[in-house]
């Protein structure tokens, strides 16, 4: 038996709407420690990894892994019958080829039960090795959307040079070019206003437009992003996922023949 | 502008 129970449903709402453009189908694997999703886009030029805890859930129970096989755009048909203050429960029977949504209003008054297929789909995980990232930059994730979105209109990529000055995004195109420079905040009123920069040595990597866009559909979901970088690996993006997990996104580099 | 390679240049199946 499986059962998890979010109060805040509406966390659940926003992963799908950061993984849906980039994944049309994926296997969300449930274990005692909570659930875990990790697929390539059908390019495999990007990997995304989502991790929700055990803890994090009001109510979560598995009695034996279980590995359901979805199609994320059936999934968020679904999740879409549910209003933005519904309880969400996930809930599977051992083996079973149907996981159900039950859809709680907060005042128990209205309860709906929606029940969907599973996939068996062909697990291909890759291992990700433990990294310490030359920079790790953590900047409002508003911010990065924006620099992202604007940037496109330049270019099919964009350069990100990060120094000790601070972190500068970069795209050309037959349009002309963009720059736009961000310096580490010396003081802000919201922690989440913050540029904090942790550099071990300077970094530029060059990254396609079309992916960091994606990423950024995880906006909604937190109001701080991380980008960590190295020379010559995939960039990680990260959001927190409330106080339950996080949702990560590879980026392989563009790089030199 | 350098090429896009695969994520599984860079990291192995497990």
């Amino acid at each position: 038996m499986f059962e998890a129970r979010l109060v805040h449903g509406n966390l659940l709402k926003k992963v799908l709407d950061a993984i849906k453009d980039l994944l049309t189908e994926a296997s969300w694997d449930c274990a005692d420690s909570g659930i875990q999703l990790q697929a390539m886009d059908n390019s495999h030029v990007s990997l995304v990894s989502v991790n929700l805890r055990a803890e994090g859930f009001d109510k979560y129970r598995c009695d034996r892994n279980l590995i359901m096989g979805m199609d994320l755009t059936s999934m968020s048909k679904i999740l879409k019958c549910s209003a933005s203050d519904d309880i969400i429960t996930m809930k599977a029977q051992d083996n079973a080829d149907t996981v159900s949504f039950i859809f709680e209003s907060p005042s128990q008054e209205k309860v709906s039960d929606y029940q969907m297929k599973l996939m068996n789909l062909d697990q291909d995980h890759l291992g990700i090795p433990e990294t310490e990232y030359a920079c790790v930059i953590k900047m409002p994730s508003g911010e990065f959307a924006r620099i992202c979105r604007d940037l496109s209109n330049f270019g099919e990529n964009i350069v990100i040079a990060c120094s000790k000055e601070g972190v500068k995004f970069s795209a050309a195109g037959d349009i002309g070019t963009a720059n736009v420079k961000l310096a580490q905040t010396s003081s802000v009123d919201k922690e989440e206003d913050a540029v904090v920069i942790d550099m071990q040595e300077p970094v530029t990597l060059t990254f396609a437009c079309r992916y960091l866009n994606m990423f950024t559909k995880a906006t909604p979901l937190s109001p701080q992003v991380s980008l960590s970088m190295h020379p010559d690996v995939p960039l990680v993006v990260e959001y927190a996922i409330g106080e339950i997990g996080q949702i990560q996104y590879f980026l392989a580099p563009k790089i030199g023949d | 502008e350098g090429r896009q390679h695969p994520i599984e240049m860079f990291y192995a199946r497990e």
